[in-house]
């Protein structure tokens, strides 16, 4: 491109709310999310088109006109066998530093995956089953340490007794909090086997079923002020 | 009014087609859908009388009337955007995440004086 050229190019790309022209290393796979909400607003007829708000996100009934989908750039904790009774334990790790800070985030929502629902179900008559156990991590772990500090924040506990394709938890307070209070230090996630002993943990049911985990990723949805202020007040 | 050329349907003010081809300006390697889009434009007279399809504002009325009694002194009133529409883009940002923005007025759907 000519200098000019790649100024005008610069300006078209800042008026599009884009500091620089990305370059990505890597093509990933579209989310199943994204390309549905893309499809469903290509094919709204122009009329509405102009009544719907780009500046709100309908599927999830928040202001936004931003939608990221960010894999999960964590690690297992162990290698190996995880401590008894412990089917998994991940450090989950979402890079959104590429918020642009004119961006307000309104939602963020965590979704896990696993690659099918997994059988036989354990009893819960037995008081068997799963526990799910999401902590906010406060402080970085020293390097070597086997298992999360205790003093991680709870966020969420349950237990499921069966596994299903893919579990979604709002995590729009900790995303807010990352982004304007305190640094974000990632989750960490386990998955334990609760009701009956390690044996059980380890035979058929038990933890053999989270072998079907795949992955997790964050879906965040941001207001640009630049984009969505500033054509609200011509209008007005 | 003698000398200027008859306004022709064509000549009016209405919105013309632009198809913008992100391939052509070199995106297409971060933009993922859709490889292009219709944005259209405006283009065309705003002559007087202005009439109803003209979807003209007041002002301009008046413009047409001033610019038909001093036609080197007033020029005509514009002919603009007077309804958009939004699109949505998905693309690749620099940390290879998949993001789908919408934009607000991308679209021109309707022009007027």
């Amino acid at each position: 491109l000519s200098l000019q050229e790649s100024l005008q190019e610069s300006l078209l790309l800042k008026s599009l709310g884009l500091s620089t022209k990305p370059s990505p290393k890597t093509h990933a796979p579209v989310p199943s999310v994204l390309w549905r909400i893309f499809q469903r607003r290509k094919t709204l007829p122009a009329l509405s088109k102009d009544l719907g708000d780009a500046c709100r996100v309908e599927e999830f009934n928040v202001p936004g006109n931003i939608i990221r989908v960010f894999a999960d750039q964590g690690h297992f904790i162990h290698h190996g066998q995880p401590p008894r009774l412990l089917c998994l334990q991940k450090r989950l790790y979402f890079n959104l530093s590429v918020l642009e800070e004119g961006e307000r985030l309104t939602m963020a929502q965590l979704e896990i995956k696993f690659s099918h629902n997994s059988y036989p179900s354990p009893s819960p008559s037995q008081g068997q089953g799963l526990e799910l156990r999401l902590y906010r991590s406060s402080r970085l772990p020293l390097r070597g340490t086997p298992a999360p500090e205790r003093g991680q924040k709870l966020l969420v506990e349950r237990s499921f007794v069966q596994l299903h394709k893919s579990l979604v938890f709002d995590l729009s307070g900790v995303a807010k909090d990352w982004r304007t209070h305190s640094r974000n230090l990632g989750l960490i996630l386990e998955i334990a086997w609760s009701g009956g002993d390690g044996a059980s943990a380890l035979g058929s049911g038990g933890c053999t079923s989270i072998s079907s985990f795949l992955d997790t990723s964050l879906l965040v949805v941001t207001l640009s002020q630049q984009q969505c202020g500033a054509s609200r007040r011509r209008r007005r | 009014s003698a000398q200027a050329p008859p306004v022709t349907l064509s000549s009016l003010c209405k919105p013309r087609q632009l198809y913008i081809s992100f391939s052509d300006v070199g995106w297409e390697n971060w933009i993922i859908a859709p490889q292009g889009y219709m944005a259209n434009y405006c283009l065309g007279e705003c002559p007087f009388p202005l009439t109803a399809e003209l979807n003209s504002t007041n002002h301009a009325i008046l413009q047409t009337m001033v610019h038909s009694l001093d036609p080197e002194g007033t020029p005509q009133p514009c002919c603009v955007p007077v309804r958009l529409s939004p699109i949505s883009i998905l693309y690749y940002d620099n940390s290879d995440n998949v993001v789908l923005r919408h934009y607000e007025d991308m679209v021109v759907d309707e022009c007027g004086c």
